[in-house]
């Protein structure tokens, strides 16, 4: 399940959207014990100024960034625009039976993304 | 040349979160161990969440460290002994208890991951009251040699009770610190009462297993300047 985009499009300056990731889309809820799913996420908007300075509480801004945005703005040209990444991440951790009926609790770091920045 | 055909999606997140494959058909149904439980609900941001609103926030979760087990890690494994062969010793050795050959498949640990901790847990069954048994028992460990043969003894260790399940650290007795996992641990099991008094019936063995894979570890950032 995703957050759809405002009018079909990346629209909108950049910024996390919402991304449910479900086991059971895969077929794996018959050995993933917990969680069933988890909010993944994934970024999505335009890097123009001024969405590419982003206030006190987001993300680093990278200075490479606002050069390209500005060079944008006052020439557009093939260097397009920053694009919008994930700028951090957070992990989870899934309980499952293995292929062994061992029950593996397994940790993967940078599942999540927790804010978006141009880059 | 062509490159073999591209996994499907469902392939590429397996590989991605460093699975061989998914589990074919449904798992035979067990419980899942408490403490696994516990393990997964300290580490879940989701349940992590749950807690904050709760409870004050603590210090944040250390990456690739288990803290409530105290060790570095990434995965950890709860495996059922395959095992449990009850075996009596020689006949000149009546008068002996039981002995069990406790078999644990450890074939789904891959080579880059390193033990940070192997605890052997086992549950017995006795009838504590009967008269000598007062004293407790002694429970010895020693590996299995082919064949239904012992090996040398690894490690003994004095058991006061069994109304609680009994706990062994193998790593650092049966296995050294840092090194690659074997595909299969066979021990041979024996718990000797140590005044005279009825012997007792292992219930259940099973092998709590604390591995870390250094590439599922990320260097930790560099604070920025």
């Amino acid at each position: 399940e995703a957050e759809p985009s405002v009018g079909g499009g990346p629209g909108g300056s950049c910024r996390t959207r919402r991304l449910y990731v479900s086991f059971r889309e895969v077929g794996w809820h018959r050995w993933v014990i917990a969680p069933r799913g988890f909010l993944a996420n994934y970024c999505q908007g335009q890097c123009s100024l001024p969405a590419t300075l982003p206030g006190p509480r987001g993300p680093p801004t990278l200075n490479h960034a606002v050069l390209r945005a500005l060079m944008h703005s006052a020439a557009p040209g093939p260097a397009g625009l920053p694009c919008c990444v994930p700028a951090r991440l957070s992990p989870i951790s899934v309980l499952f039976f293995d292929n062994s009926d061992n029950v593996v609790l397994r940790h993967y770091e940078d599942m999540v993304v927790d804010e978006c920045g141009c880059r | 040349a062509r490159a073999p055909g591209a996994p499907g999606p469902a392939a590429a997140l397996l590989q991605a979160l460093g699975l061989r494959d998914a589990p074919q058909g449904a798992p035979k149904p067990r419980p899942v161990p408490p403490m696994m439980w516990r393990l997964f609900r300290r580490r879940d941001p989701q349940e992590a969440r749950v807690r904050q609103r709760q409870t004050p926030p603590g210090a944040p979760l250390r990456p690739c460290y288990v803290e409530e087990l105290g060790v570095a890690g990434n995965i950890v494994r709860h495996v059922l002994d395959r095992g449990a062969h009850t075996w009596t010793p020689e006949p000149s050795a009546t008068g002996q208890c039981p002995q069990w050959t406790a078999i644990f498949d450890l074939s789904a640990v891959e080579p880059a991951e390193l033990m940070s901790r192997v605890r052997l847990e086992l549950r017995f069954v006795a009838e504590e009251r009967a008269p000598g048994t007062a004293g407790g028992w002694e429970l010895s460990v020693a590996r299995a040699t082919q064949g239904v043969g012992v090996g040398p003894v690894l490690l003994r260790q004095a058991v006061v009770s069994l109304r609680m399940p009994v706990r062994v650290e193998l790593l650092g007795t049966a296995y050294a610190h840092n090194t690659s996992v074997p595909r299969s641990l066979q021990l041979v099991l024996a718990l000797s009462p140590l005044a005279t008094g009825t012997c007792a019936c292992l219930a259940e063995a099973s092998l709590l297993l604390v591995t870390l894979d250094p590439r599922l570890c990320h260097p930790l950032a560099r604070p920025r300047r």
